[in-house]
């Protein structure tokens, strides 16, 4: 899947 | 959340209080360098946009934790440009903080993960924040010694990242989660530390105060 480009640490 | 990460967090949360409770209480800010605030205002401003464009309801402590960072910040940059502007050190504070943000802009825009704008404003606030510490190193290299409780803040800060990088090697392990970009500058930003750490570890725990040259 699209890596999300969520970035999930502060 | 692992333990690496929970501790990286919790010694940030430190270092901004340490940082904060030092010009509160001394009513000064000898021996701080405005400009590396500046610059930690403006990575958690970059990287926490996402806050300001679609605000929702504090439902998790991250989003707390974000508020907490960006307010602490600029109440920090306030005591220091404002409040306790006299005892502000400018002269020794003079690291060009432009060569700074222009090389973490332009890299920013060259190496990223999408090249949109928030993911661009994320990527150039953790280039930002690897080289933020640099004016408060720079400063106390100038006037050659380091306040105690500012050595304090300054370890607390240096570990924050230095546990993130544990953290990484956790999440690789066991989730195989990989952020290429901030594990490069998250080690570039604890290498700067390393001078620092030595003097802490040798020194500021013997309870002895940092003067350079070593």
């Amino acid at each position: 899947s699209q890596k999300s480009a969520e970035h999930d640490e502060l | 959340m692992n333990i690496f990460r929970l501790f990286g967090d919790l010694s940030h949360l430190a270092a901004i209080a340490i940082l904060l409770l030092k010009i509160w209480k001394t009513r000064s800010c000898a021996g701080v360098s405005g400009k590396t605030q500046l610059l930690f205002a403006v990575c958690f401003i970059t990287r926490y946009i996402d806050l300001f464009l679609h605000f929702v309801s504090l439902y998790n402590t991250e989003k707390v934790m974000k508020l907490i960072y960006i307010s602490a910040s600029v109440f920090t940059c306030y005591l220091i440009f404002f409040k306790f502007k006299a005892t502000y050190d400018g002269n020794h504070d003079s690291m060009r903080a432009e060569f700074l943000i222009v090389p973490a802009a332009g890299l920013a825009c060259l190496i990223n993960t999408k090249f949109d704008a928030i993911e661009i404003l994320w990527t150039f606030s953790i280039y930002l924040e690897a080289v933020a510490i640099l004016p408060q190193l720079f400063l106390i290299s100038k006037t050659g010694e380091a306040e105690t409780i500012t050595s304090h803040y300054l370890f607390a800060q240096g570990s924050y990242r230095a546990l993130y990088i544990l953290n990484w090697i956790y999440r690789y392990h066991y989730e195989s989660h990989v952020d290429t970009i901030a594990i490069v500058a998250g080690v570039v930003q604890t290498i700067l530390y390393c001078d620092f750490f030595y003097l802490y570890i040798t020194k500021v725990v013997k309870g002895q105060k940092i003067v350079l040259p070593a």
